[in-house]
Parts: structure tokens; sequence; C-alpha cells
């Protein structure tokens, strides 16, 4: 599927933008 | 051009630097811009092939500087290469299924070569937090503890050194693997290990110094490292 496209830019976002470590 | 004609060019290729290089770019922007079906056909066979020719590029010892410069030039651009192959769940699944795509990734992490070292650090880091069944992080933590037995080093020695450089970008990609690293450690005390590992080995001196630097990018993984201290302190 196409929204299986860019996965890796999304964790590179998240990472960069701090996202990916907050925690829940 | 197609993936199988660029399987062939690599192989071609593998003994011209320049060219290696011309073919790699022009790879990269294809792994890019076309659907998945594309990776797929570049599929296995192209992966381990980057992974043989980046291991062969690790291993060179080049006296010329020249021919030295080159090398690392290629070196990143395969790096560009599993960044865009990696850019959809087949990539994913196919690097994280080889033997040592992940070590690979670990001894790109070269503060000789900043640029490259900031494009393989924010890859360990993504695959850090990746959901996956295996324990992703354990593996990045693993490989980055071996790379340092083979080198005799300290395992973080690689972090600290990307720290010390004057390039911000790579103080940046670094305190986001250190966070990566840390943040996704399971266990209260592990990572509190880490973290002091990190500090005692110099880490804490280059805190206070990027604390002055004006930079949104850094300040937020600053403030990703403190909240996550303060968080696992409040725990203990």
């Amino acid at each position: 599927g196409g929204e299986e496209i860019g996965i890796m830019d999304g964790l590179l976002e998240a990472l960069q933008s701090g996202a990916a470590f907050r925690r829940k | 051009k197609s993936a199988v004609m660029y399987i062939q060019e690599i192989k071609m290729e593998y003994r011209d630097p320049q060219q290696l290089l011309t073919c790699l770019e022009s790879l990269r922007v294809s792994l890019n811009n076309n659907p998945v079906s594309w990776v797929q056909n570049f599929g296995d066979e192209g992966l381990m092939l980057l992974l043989s020719l980046l291991k062969r590029l690790q291993d060179e010892k080049d006296e010329n500087s020249q021919a030295r410069n080159m090398g690392y030039k290629c070196q990143h651009e395969i790096i560009r290469c599993l960044k865009a192959f990696m850019n959809n769940m087949y990539g994913i699944k196919s690097m994280l299924g080889t033997e040592d795509g992940i070590r690979l990734l670990v001894r790109a992490l070269n503060y000789k070569v900043p640029n490259m070292m900031v494009d393989a650090a924010k890859l360990l880091s993504a695959i850090c937090i990746l959901d996956h069944p295996d324990n992703l992080h354990d593996r990045v933590l693993e490989a980055i503890t071996e790379e340092a037995e083979k080198q005799d080093a300290e395992r973080f020695q690689p972090l600290i050194d990307g720290m010390q450089s004057n390039q911000i970008a790579l103080k940046s990609g670094c305190m986001q693997l250190i966070n990566a690293l840390i943040s996704r450690a399971e266990e209260l005390d592990f990572r509190i290990h880490i973290r002091s590992e990190l500090l005692r080995l110099g880490l804490r001196q280059h805190l206070s110094e990027i604390r002055r630097i004006e930079n949104e990018e850094l300040q937020v993984q600053l403030n990703v490292f403190d909240e996550q201290a303060e968080d696992d302190s409040d725990d203990l």
C-alpha cells in the first residue's frame, strides 16, 4: 500500500521533534 | 534504469570509485522516487550487494588521502541508499533480516566523516524506536558493544567523539541516538546505567557546553535527555 512509503521519514521526523520520546 | 540494471552496474563499477559514486547517487534517487515494487525488485540481492560493498570500503586502509576521501564519499552514499531502501516496511524487514546490517551502520559512526555519522546515528535511532517483535534496541546496543570490543575501546566513545565535533548537526544526531538508547531500555536500572556510563565517559562536560548553543534541534534533544533523567530519578 501507498501509506507504508515514508516510514523512515516519519520515524526520523518523530525523533527530531522529540515526539518519539514522549511517554504515554 | 531498472533495479536489476543497477545491480549489474554496481558489480561492474566495483573497481572505479568515481563511477561507483555516480552510480550510487543515481541509485539513491531511484530508490527514493520509485514505488515499493521497484525497491522490491532491487531486493535482497541489491541490499546484500550494498552491504558487502560498504563492508569492503570500511575495511580498506588507504594511505592516499584522495583515495580515502573517495572511499568515505562512497560509504556515505551507501548509507543514504540504505535510508532510501528502508523507507518502507519491505526495506526495513529486509535490512533487519540481514546478519550485519546494524553492525555496518554502527561502524559508520565515524566522526571523521561527520555527515555520514549523522545519517548513521539517525538510522540507528530509528531502528531503536521501531515497534518490532525482536528487541531492536538490544540489537543496536549489542552491535555497539561488540564493535567497541573489537576496537578495544569504550562502547560509547564514538558518540562522545561525535559530541566533540564543532558541527551542530552531528551533536544533535549523537544526542538523538543517546536518547533512543536510553529511552528504549526497559528496566529503570538499565536506563540509569547507560546514562551514567555516558556521563562518566565525558557526556557531562559536553552537555554543559551544548546548553549554551542556540539551536532548536539540539535543545529539543537536550530537553528529552533532561526530562528522562528526571523521570527516572523520580521513579527511583
